[in-house]
C-alpha cells in the first residue's frame, strides 16, 4: 500500500 | 472491498434505516438516546474530513454522504420536529456524554497514526464511535424493557461492528502491509460493549417476551 495511510474504510 | 466490509457497511445502513423507520413510522423517538445519535453525527463529521480530498470510490464517497446526512437528519428530528421532540425521553438521557468526548479527543492527541489534523480526526472519531453507543445502552437499561426497534437499532449497529473486525481479520492476511491497529483494537471494544447487549436480546428471542 502506499506510504500516506489514506482511510478507505468507513 | 471484501464480503465482510461489505455487509458491515450495508448492516451499518440497515441500522439506520430502521431508526428512520421506527421515528418516522411511529412519530416516536422513545427509547431512542438523541446523545448516542449527537455523538455518531460527530464521529461521521470528524472521520470523513478527507470527503472532499480525497476521493477513493463513488461508493465510498456516496456512503459518506449518506451516513453524515442520515445522521444529522436524526438528531435534528429528535431536536426540532415539533411531533417527534416531544417523545424524547429527556430525564432518562442523562448520560454525561461529555466525558466520552474528552476523553476520545485526549486519547486521539495521544494515540494516532500520524500527528496531523486529520489524523488526530480520525482517530477521535474512531475511539468516540467505540463508546458512542454508552448513552444508548444506559437508556436501554433504565427505560426498562425495550421496545422491539430499538433493539433491532442495536443490534445491526453491534452486527456492523462485528463484521467489520472479520474484514480487519481478511485484510491483514492478505495484504501484508495491513496495518489498522488503531481500528481493530477500538473495534474490539465497540463489539464488546456489545456482547451484554447481545446475549439479552438472544434470550429475548430465543424465548420470546421482552427484554428488561
Amino acid at each position: 500500500s502506499s506510504s500516506v495511510q489514506y482511510h478507505d474504510e468507513l | 472491498m471484501n464480503i465482510f466490509r461489505f455487509a458491515g457497511d450495508m448492516t451499518h445502513l440497515i441500522s439506520i434505516i430502521v431508526l428512520l423507520l421506527k421515528i418516522y413510522a411511529t412519530k416516536s423517538c422513545s427509547g431512542i438516546s438523541l446523545k448516542t445519535q449527537e455523538l455518531y453525527a460527530l464521529v461521521f463529521l470528524a472521520r470523513y474530513l478527507d470527503l472532499f480530498t480525497d476521493f477513493i470510490s463513488v461508493y465510498n464517497t456516496m456512503m459518506k454522504v449518506v451516513f453524515i446526512v442520515s445522521s444529522l437528519s436524526i438528531v435534528w428530528s429528535m431536536r426540532l420536529h415539533p411531533v417527534i421532540k416531544r417523545s424524547y425521553d429527556k430525564e432518562l438521557d442523562t448520560f454525561r456524554y461529555y466525558l466520552l468526548v474528552l476523553g476520545s479527543f485526549v486519547l486521539a492527541l495521544l494515540i494516532h497514526e500520524k500527528f496531523t489534523v486529520q489524523e488526530v480526526f480520525w482517530a477521535f472519531s474512531i475511539y468516540l464511535e467505540a463508546v458512542a453507543i454508552l448513552p444508548q445502552l444506559f437508556l436501554l437499561q433504565r427505560s426498562g424493557n425495550v421496545d422491539n426497534l430499538a433493539a433491532q437499532y442495536v443490534f445491526f449497529l453491534g452486527a456492523y461492528r462485528a463484521f467489520y473486525i472479520f474484514n480487519w481479520i481478511y485484510r491483514y492476511f492478505t495484504k501484508p502491509y495491513f496495518t489498522r491497529w488503531i481500528a481493530c483494537v477500538s473495534g474490539l471494544v465497540q463489539t464488546a460493549l456489545y456482547a451484554d447487549f447481545f446475549y439479552y436480546y438472544f434470550i429475548r428471542v430465543a424465548i420470546g417476551g421482552t427484554v428488561s
